[in-house]
């Protein structure tokens, strides 16, 4: 199982999106797919119309039992997509989470022995703390989206720094598979000089896909869809589907 | 001193331009103003040109040791609104502070002894952990940016309860002093069907100002100006200087 964390400490540059985006059209190219929402807010929940059962559900379940996972995963109602949904006490968990950064990778273990999930997404908040740390001990792989904005720009170098922390004391074979422009207004100057900057600065790094403005893919969660499902021919579609294309590309020469 | 900290977990909406430009406006009007960067990423910092001088500065030595907080207050280049910077040591300070929730509190009481700042205004990151717990709990009132977008309306229910968790046990004068409307562009159907369905559900707790989506307020923090200085006839400089007279207005209402 191939276990990619979107990770970004900078508030809405579109992790949540593009996790659920890849998830699915990671499924739609034929693949096993488990989305981990790991986001007490549960916005990827939602974005796949997912409203978990009971508040004791999903992740928050798993990570206090990881034998006990396979039975929080839940089905979607798309093909090969499966999830692991987030409820609000995920929130609560992240004290006990503080002294336990690999109870997520203790989850992920316990799956990946009973089903056959190929893929796993991660989707963390917005920070740091111990959600994120337990995603960064847990995947092997990172995709961090950039919002095409000066404030997101200020951010990457911090969270790099944060990762090589995580690859030395919890996760040796931790990598980066790609960092993802998002938002992308080529119409605006400062759009135009911050994807410029990154791909300077990063080089190879950058995933060619690049992610436009699209108000499709700002409506589709409000419907409970996936872009391909919700506005399978519009320029956000076109993007996600050419990253999961570039993601398996890049998976296979690791 | 009027403390008003912007709060919302939800990321990218909007919390930090608001800080920085609500700000300005109050010293334009005359005020003297504290603007506190309780964000490790240091984005309120830079949207005003500060660059903290060492890392053992600004607001994270203040927390340390409050009764030396008055020490580490900076001036900016803009008349009546000096600042707490923000230093990446601050996301090393939350384990500290996760036990310590009134350690801001006590920072601004210190402050507001030796020096005559008429508001603080604070900027926490996107999380509900202990710097924007240590926000809600020194803050007088809540200003809370809603992005006219589906994600965001999740949210604003579980920050309510959040703050009421907060009042009741930490902060009994809290209060919320009014929603913000931000990135609206009122050309797309959905931003003007989230903006009524928050005009519906919260009523007049939410601002007449309204912060139009616009290109400029995202170019000035990459000159480290806030827009009434970078572009001040444009719609996000108009719209910023109708909150600040709204602010004062309702905070005299108070
Ligand atoms: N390419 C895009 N074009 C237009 N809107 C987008 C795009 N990508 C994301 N959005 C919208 O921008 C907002 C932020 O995106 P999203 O919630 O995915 O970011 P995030 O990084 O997961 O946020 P958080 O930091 O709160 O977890 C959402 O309302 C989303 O619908
Ligand atoms: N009205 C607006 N029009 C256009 N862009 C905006 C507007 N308000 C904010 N932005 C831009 O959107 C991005 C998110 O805004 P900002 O950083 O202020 O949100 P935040 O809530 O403080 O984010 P975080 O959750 O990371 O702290 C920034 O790049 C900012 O420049
Ligand atoms: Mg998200
Ligand atoms: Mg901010």
């Amino acid at each position: 199982m191939k276990k990619i964390a979107l990770v970004n400490q900078k508030g809405g540059v579109g992790k949540t999106t593009t996790a659920v985006n890849l998830a699915h059209f990671l499924a739609m190219a034929g693949h096993t797919v488990l989305l981990v929402d790991l986001d007490p807010q549960a916005n990827a929940s939602s974005g796949l119309g997912v409203r978990p059962a009971e508040a004791d559900s999903g992740t928050y379940r798993a990570l206090l039992d990881p034998q006990s996972a396979t039975s929080c995963v839940e089905t979607t109602s798309y093909p090969r997509l499966s999830i692991l949904p987030a409820t609000p006490d995920l929130a609560g968990a992240t004290i006990d989470l503080a002294r336990e950064p690999l109870a997520l990778a203790r989850v992920l273990e316990s799956v990946d022995q009973k089903r056959d999930f190929e893929y796993a997404i991660i989707d963390p908040p917005p920070s740091l703390g111990p959600l994120s740390i337990n995603a960064l001990a847990a995947a092997d792989s990172l995709v961090v989206p950039v919002q095409a904005e000066y404030y997101a720009l200020e951010g990457i170098a911090h969270l790099l720094q944060s990762s090589q922390r995580v690859r030395q004391s919890l996760n040796p074979s931790l990598g980066t598979l790609g960092i993802l422009m998002t938002m992308v207004d080529r119409r605006v100057n400062l759009a135009r000089q911050v994807e410029q900057n990154v791909r300077d600065h990063f080089r190879h790094l950058v995933f060619r896909t690049v992610v436009p403005r699209n108000t499709k893919l700002s409506e589709s969660p409000s419907f409970g869809a996936p872009i391909g499902a919700y506005a399978p021919r519009t320029a956000g579609a076109i993007a996600y589907q050419q990253l999961a294309e570039e993601v398996i590309s890049r998976v296979k020469a690791l």
